[in-house]
């Protein structure tokens, strides 16, 4: 899934990916 | 770092060089903030280690829509938690450098 961006206005980009897998099957 | 269940990670190796860093940060532990986060994806952000504060990160979150104002303090705790914990490591790395 391509990746979203999202541009504060103070100018810092934020990218939204998937939580990484190998973290998700430790909970 | 006490478990504030957000999970804040280094997105890039440190090269304990230059001062901006890509971290990643994510939602671990739902049940531990009081917004609704179940299926959030991690957000990725560079932060400069000495001109910028984890807390002003964690509002620009809140303004972006990514959590709610209510658990911006436990977001910048957890980015303020790996931060320090970056500078401790590159304080310690380079006090190793010169010949101790």
């Amino acid at each position: 899934s391509s990746a979203a961006q999202v541009v504060h206005s103070a100018g810092r980009r934020f990218i939204v990916s998937p939580v990484p897998e190998s973290r998700l099957r430790e909970q | 770092a006490e478990e504030t269940g957000v999970r804040v990670e280094l997105a890039e190796e440190d090269d304990g060089k230059k001062s901006s860093i890509a971290l990643r940060l994510w939602v671990e532990d739902p049940k531990k903030l009081k917004g609704n986060y179940k299926d959030s994806g991690a957000i990725e952000f560079t932060f400069d280690l000495d001109t910028e504060v984890p807390e002003t990160v964690a509002q620009e979150m809140v303004d972006s829509g990514f959590f709610l104002e209510i658990d911006v303090k436990i977001v910048g705790k957890s980015i303020r938690d790996r931060v320090s914990l970056i500078k401790w490591r590159r304080q310690r790395n380079a006090s190793g450098h010169n010949g101790k």
